[in-house]
């Protein structure tokens, strides 16, 4: 009931960091996700309050191309390949015209693969 | 890296269809990380 | 059949085989990947007003697409 915490320390929690109305704190969303090759299969719920705080996957992703600390539960392989596509633009996101990935990898094309 | 190749020649092209479905251009740059991506997944 | 080969650089054992059915869903999957990819990077472009796609796009839908499948 306590969240693990003593009483005094739940106290503490409830007296300095509880967030109440008055904070004015809007609820915080993420956006329904969207699938544009499927366009009418869904249609985004109008019910979106507008004051919602609509949360953002890409508004720290300038920090994402690098794994953080983890604790007992590491990164997953999904998470790794995010970061390392990440990565991946991070380098070439100044390129103009050609690019490098295309030229490292234009001499293996064989179009008896395609 | 030939296999890498092969993807993302047709990621090319499949974005190739997206970019007149919509009517807008894709960098190269854009199709690279789309195409890295596919392969990862 | 490149799909086949990318699979098979992923399995574990080398014995492991794949029906033919499973080989075209992946198929079928990955090319709805990539259209969604593109099409969502299109999305982003268009809603900066701007008619070409550029990494960034790619960048700021990345997350959620990754998540969606």
């Amino acid at each position: 009931e306590n969240w693990c915490l003593t009483s005094e320390e739940f106290e503490e929690w409830s007296r300095i960091y509880k967030l109440k109305e008055s904070d004015g704190v809007k609820e915080p969303i993420l956006p329904q996700s969207h699938f544009e090759t499927l366009e009418n299969m869904e249609e985004i719920a109008a019910s979106q309050a507008e004051d919602a705080h609509k949360l953002s996957l890409s508004e720290w992703r300038l920090w994402q191309n690098r794994p953080f600390p983890t604790h007992l539960v590491d990164h997953s392989a999904r998470c790794f390949h995010f970061i390392d596509v990440m990565e991946m633009i991070e380098l070439m996101r100044h390129e103009e015209g050609d690019c490098s990935y295309e030229l490292e990898i234009q001499p293996y094309l064989n179009m008896n693969d395609i | 890296q030939r296999l890498k190749a092969a993807v993302h020649y047709t990621v090319g092209c499949l974005s190739q269809e997206v970019a007149e479905d919509k009517e807008i251009q894709f960098s190269k740059q854009s199709i690279a990380a789309i195409s890295e991506i596919t392969f990862r997944q | 059949e490149t799909v086949n080969k990318i699979l098979h650089l992923h399995f574990r054992d080398d014995k492991t085989k794949i029906s033919s059915d499973a080989l075209l869903l992946m198929a079928e999957m990955l090319k709805v990947f990539v259209r969604e990819a593109a099409a969502r990077g299109a999305r982003q472009a268009q809603a900066e007003d701007l008619d070409r796609v550029d990494i960034e796009h790619v960048e700021k839908v990345l997350p959620q697409l990754l998540l969606d499948f």
